[in-house]
């Protein structure tokens, strides 16, 4: 089962990860007692990287229209920072004594740091992004509640016009986040939602059709056309509404119900 | 983007580090 709930999360996190682990097994067998060499020049690299992404992250955070994002990133960018701290600290203590135990608790709890600092600031932009797709999807929801006001040919091309372009925008986000989620689960709601949209959109606007022209030629049968509408309209609306659910869930576990 | 490129940075210069320093212990192993 998949630790990252996004192929680019996981394969920006996976091999630091994994070596991570192994640094903390080795320290936990007591297997860690040979002279650890200068990682002065390597910690540099870490810094210098640490010291760009607190810029471009604090940037972020004052451009971003989103409060969410600009809530969650600075404690991330701190964790990454103070992590980066510490990773400095075990080095210099390092080069002191290769062989001090606290310095080496001191790198572990370091690159740890780091770990988890990227892997939040990861994730709350991750989240980010992801309400800018929710934002489209609730945009369409709301468009189509316009299907009950349509009465005449004229009104539906115009609903048509205007809901093809967001339909289209929501479908290809959506379609292109099934393909970065990790757990399959939640890529096949999302794709049979799709399966669904890609269905039904038609049968509505056709649906709406039908009762126009019954309206228009006062069939007592407009009344049973309206009921159609209206079932098809609902049902669009619990697809995207599926969709805008499991968008939010970031782990495989959290879906099992279903 | 930028960021992702920045933690993508972060991530490869720490995964360098960590390898230096687990080579190290290894060699005793």
């Amino acid at each position: 089962m998949p630790v990252f709930h996004t192929k680019t999360i996981e394969s920006i996190l996976e091999p630091v990860a994994q070596q991570v682990s192994r640094l903390v097994i080795l320290h936990e067998e007591a297997e860690d007692g040979n002279a650890m060499p200068d990682l002065s020049q390597s910690v540099a690299t870490v810094k210098h990287a640490v010291d760009n992404l607190i810029q471009i992250g604090y940037e972020t955070v004052n451009t971003s229209d989103d409060s969410i994002l600009k809530q969650d990133m600075p404690p991330a960018l701190q964790r990454v920072e103070e992590a980066a701290t510490s990773l400095l600290e075990a080095s210099n203590m390092l080069k002191e004594d290769p062989f001090f135990a606290p310095a080496r608790k001191k790198l572990i709890n370091g690159s740890r740091g780091i770990l988890q600092g990227t892997s939040a600031l990861l994730l709350a932009f991750d989240e980010s992004e992801v309400r800018k797709i929710i934002a489209q999807c609730r945009r369409v929801l709301e468009y189509i509640g316009i299907t009950e006001v349509i009465e005449s040919m004229d009104d539906l091309v115009t609903f048509v016009k205007n809901i093809s372009p967001g339909l289209t925008r929501m479908t290809k986000q959506v379609d292109d986040r099934e393909k970065e989620l990790t757990h399959q689960v939640h890529k096949d709601i999302l794709l049979r939602c799709l399966e669904e949209i890609k269905v039904l959109t038609p049968v509505l606007i056709s649906g709406i059709k039908t009762y126009i022209q019954l309206l228009s030629s006062n069939s007592p049968s407009s009344a049973d056309a309206k009921n159609n509408r209206d079932h098809t309209c609902k049902a669009l609306g619990v697809e995207i509404e599926e969709i805008i659910r499991v968008l939010q869930l970031t782990s495989a576990g959290e879906d099992d119900i279903e | 983007e930028q960021i992702l490129e920045a933690c993508k940075s972060i991530a490869t210069a720490t995964s360098a580090l960590v390898k230096s320093a687990t080579a190290a212990q290894r060699e005793l192993v």
